[in-house]
């Protein structure tokens, strides 16, 4: 573990709580894509299948379960709890995310570096992570201005990403024969789809004005 | 057969 890592697992761990916390608290889910929340449950899902087979740390676990928790969790809030759903902006959340399963699923039995059943599902499991903001990114778009904790959320989901990059680069010169290409193209396209929005939130911070 | 690394990333 480096410092690097931490540092994304803890903004990581921060975004989800931002998040319940919007959700659990003030009982809105304004501005939040539920299709994004839904491929990050099936991403947690397809990542820590292992997570009963293979033990690393008390701490993976724990992470592994909080993720696991709140990923669903947020989304049955946004589908069942009434209060929440009726915040849900139905109309506008309309990208097709279940067209970016199947690509990614395909791709993963194409590219991955074990054909095993648990790699192939950890594979496409990156893959899907990489684009599961998509939704997200286009509902903010058509929303225009969103609310403080909505745009905090995406600037830590966004930002973890691009720690774990850092996290790659020290372990590749500090430990050998550290290489995955496959995990550090996905993180890289992951991190690059939220150029368009770092910009704007950055503006947002200099400008002192809501995202626009 | 070389053991894969287990995967310690989250």
């Amino acid at each position: 573990m480096n410092i690097f890592r931490l540092a994304g697992d803890m903004t990581h761990l921060a975004s989800v709580l931002v998040l319940l916390l919007k959700i659990h608290t003030i009982k809105s889910c304004a501005g939040v894509s539920l299709r994004t929340q839904e491929l990050y449950a099936i991403v947690f899902a397809t990542r820590y299948l292992d997570i009963f087979t293979s033990f690393v740390s008390v701490y993976n676990t724990f992470m592994k379960l909080v993720f696991l928790g709140s990923s669903f969790s947020i989304v049955w809030y946004m589908r069942y709890h009434k209060a929440v759903h009726r915040t849900y902006d139905r109309e506008q959340d309309t990208f097709r995310h279940w067209f970016l399963v199947l690509p990614c699923l395909v791709l993963a039995l194409l590219i991955h570096e074990k054909f095993t059943f648990l790699e192939v599902l950890w594979t496409f499991s990156l893959y899907l992570e990489a684009v599961a903001i998509l939704p997200q990114l286009v509902l903010l778009q058509r929303t225009r201005n969103i609310d403080n904790l909505t745009g905090q959320y995406i600037f830590l989901l966004g930002g973890y990403r691009g720690l774990y990059i850092l996290n790659w680069i020290y372990r590749y010169f500090t430990e050998p024969h550290f290489v995955h290409w496959i995990t550090w193209i996905a993180g890289l396209v992951q991190t690059l789809l939220y150029a368009d929005f770092f910009y704007y939130y950055f503006l947002r911070f200099i400008g002192g004005r809501g995202v626009e | 057969e070389e053991e894969t690394p287990t995967k310690d990333e989250l």
